[in-house]
């Protein structure tokens, strides 16, 4: 038996939000230590890897390690069904092909129950090496996605360059260029609004602005952002969610004709 | 702008 609750189901909404656009189906791998996923956009140039802790769950039991197939627009119009307020849970009997979905208002007045047919995916798992990355930076999620979005009108890609004083953001096209430069924050009134670079090394890497523009749907998950990056290996760009756990997402960068 | 590389060029099938 798999049953995990969560009392707003807004943080698994924002959760669909912020990988639907990227895949099409995944396997939620469930066990003992909460829920894992890791999947490749079909292009393979990008990967999702979400991680939601057991205890981050208001109950959370799993007696038997188990992998639920979704279908991830059909799960999306499931938890379109549920309120912000409602209280979530998931539920699957071991060797089950379904999942049920079990949405309660608060007042308990309403009590709603999807069931949703699982399917038997068989996806490429990456091994993902531990890296030392010679840059990190941390800044506002809203000011990425705000300069992911602005500089996508002059090209289709990002160059993302950092060093000791600053990261800068540029764009190029037929239009014309652009380039933002945020430097590191001497002092700021709200911690979530500072821009804070730890640098071993300066990097320049490109990127395609569509799977920047991608994880920016995770947005409204944190208010910050991690941006980490060395030469010649893919970005990864990680949204903690407070409490629960974090989806990552890791990028290949673009290399000169 | 650039060649898009893949995933498979950085990270191992496990």
């Amino acid at each position: 038996m798999f049953e995990a609750r969560l009392l707003r189901s807004s943080i698994l909404k924002k959760v669909l939000e912020a990988i639907k656009d990227l895949l099409t189906q995944a396997t939620f791998d469930c066990d003992d230590n909460g829920i894992q996923l890791q999947a490749m956009d079909n292009s393979h140039v990008s990967l999702v890897s979400l991680t939601l802790r057991a205890d981050g769950f208001d109950k959370y039991r799993c007696d038997r390690n188990i992998s639920l197939g979704m279908n991830l627009s059909s799960m999306s119009k499931i938890l379109k069904c549920a309120g912000d307020k409602d209280t979530v849970t998931m539920k699957a009997q071991d060797n089950a092909d379904t999942v049920t979905f079990v949405f309660e208002s608060p007042n308990q007045e309403k009590v709603s129950d999807y069931e949703m047919k699982l399917m038997n995916l068989d996806l490429e798992h990456l091994g993902i090496p531990e890296t030392e990355y010679s840059c990190t930076i941390r800044l506002s999620s809203a000011e990425f996605a705000r300069i992911c979005r602005d500089l996508s009108q002059f090209g289709e890609s990002i160059v993302i360059s950092c060093t000791k004083e600053g990261v800068r953001f540029s764009a190029s096209g037929d239009i014309g260029s652009a380039n933002i430069a945020l430097a590191q924050t001497a002092s700021v009134d709200k911690e979530e609004e500072a821009v804070v670079i730890e640098m071993e090394e300066p990097v320049t890497l490109t990127f395609a602005c569509q799977y920047l523009n991608y994880f920016t749907k995770a947005t409204s998950l944190s208010p910050q952002v991690q941006l980490s990056m060395s030469a010649d290996v893919p970005l990864v760009v990680e949204y903690r969610i407070p409490d629960i756990g974090h989806i990552r997402y890791y990028l290949a960068p673009k290399i000169d004709d | 702008s650039g060649k898009q590389q893949t995933l498979m060029n950085f990270f191992k099938k496990s």
